[in-house]
């Protein structure tokens, strides 16, 4: 019943069946569930997409057994320090990334099983006071370090055995840069979002980091974080989510946003709003938590344990996974290769659905 | 949108961008 009340409508009622599961994963280790992610993982000249859950202490692969059915494949055992985050790698195989630390991420590590020594291993990228990673198409790691004196930017290729065998720095903005997305269909264009609420648009090959613009993005959606970028018709659009978007209620709520910018003039519009549902009367306002993008579908855990979902290029809530018998949603991850939407549960629980 | 909220549109703004920035 409380579940029933927390669950947000939508204006054309409940959209569930946009979403259909498909499967469930439940890790019994009994640790609490910090990310799930998914990789392409080939064994015995067998590639399958896998999913891959983390825990504080450790991250587990799991490969699609019969219909529906999930095995665990192996554990890596990280150290003292927890995992925080997976860190997906687009187009990789047989390579996890993640991210540990306490409060913030002090290492990053690459993940993957040795042939010839039969062992799972893992390997430090790089470490300090990282504020920002992003995996990119062709093995490429892009990340942010805050030292007392600057911020480092640098791009790292990572080898097929997980370790960095080239590097380039960036230049760095003034502002602590809070995300990254790859442009899509341009190989070295990368764009950022920053603390002061800039897009910034840099060049990216091993000759040069350049910082190409930076562009204000408005004052009225604090914390934009970029997730996805193209270019089309001389135009830079941006996806960005705003975390604190229940504290713009003025703004319209959005969850998400796309921004179409002119790197010439460094001016932009909005495109296209997608705000969170609205919430029963009576309750207190719906608040974005977290989300991921992917293509042109946004999906946000809710303070409410729900998971909402919407199609960013026309604005609406498309689907609402209301919280679960055995508890709230805390995370939502898209899966590659638009194998659909991951939703899992702080006990260990992932639910795989299509969309 | 159009040039007229966003100033002149160039479609190798990449290029063009990469060449006037400082190395």
């Amino acid at each position: 019943d409380e579940a029933e009340q927390l669950t947000p409508v939508l204006p054309d009622g409940l959209k569930e069946e946009n979403l259909q599961l498909v499967s469930e994963l439940k890790d019994s280790s009994g640790s609490c569930a910090v990310d799930v992610s998914t990789v392409w993982w080939e064994a015995a000249g067998c590639k399958e997409l896998c999913v891959v859950t983390a825990s504080e202490s450790s991250v587990s692969l799991w490969e699609p057994l019969a219909p529906s059915h999930w095995g665990k494949v192996c554990t890596w055992h990280l150290g003292e320090i927890p995992v925080i985050q997976i860190v997906p790698l687009p187009d990789t195989c047989n390579l996890v990334c993640v991210a540990l630390g306490e409060l913030e991420i002090g290492e990053i590590r690459t993940l993957l099983y040795s042939s010839e020594t039969d062992l799972f291993k893992h390997s430090l990228v790089k470490s300090g006071n990282i504020k920002a990673v992003v995996g990119l198409k062709d093995q490429r790691l892009v990340s942010s370090i805050r030292t007392l004196q600057e911020q480092q930017v640098e791009m790292v290729w990572l080898s097929g055995t997980g370790r960095s065998k080239d590097r380039q720095t960036l230049m760095p903005p003034e502002e602590t840069v809070t995300a990254f997305a790859e442009v899509e269909g341009m190989r070295e264009a990368l764009v950022g979002t920053t603390a002061a609420n800039s897009v910034v648009v840099w060049s990216v090959n091993l000759k040069t980091g350049q910082l190409l613009r930076k562009m204000h993005v408005g004052y009225s959606y604090p914390a934009s974080i970029c997730h996805r970028a193209y270019s089309d018709s001389g135009l830079l659009f941006v996806v960005l989510s705003h975390p604190h978007a229940k504290e713009s209620e003025s703004c319209g709520n959005p969850a998400f946003r796309v921004v179409a910018f002119n790197p010439r003039t460094g001016r932009s519009r909005g495109v296209m709003f997608s705000s969170l549902p609205p919430s029963p009367a009576g309750r207190q306002v719906l608040g974005y938590l977290e989300g991921d993008v992917w293509d042109t579908a946004g999906a946000a855990v809710l303070s409410s344990g729900a998971v909402a979902v919407w199609d960013l290029l026309r604005g609406g809530c498309t689907a609402v996974l209301p919280p679960g018998p055995a508890g709230c949603w805390a995370l939502a991850r898209w899966a590659m290769a638009g194998a659909g939407l991951l939703a899992g549960q702080r006990d260990g629980t992932v639910h795989l659905y299509r969309y | 949108c159009s040039e007229s909220d966003l100033g002149p549109i160039s479609l190798n703004w990449f290029e063009e961008l990469s060449t006037e920035a400082p190395p």
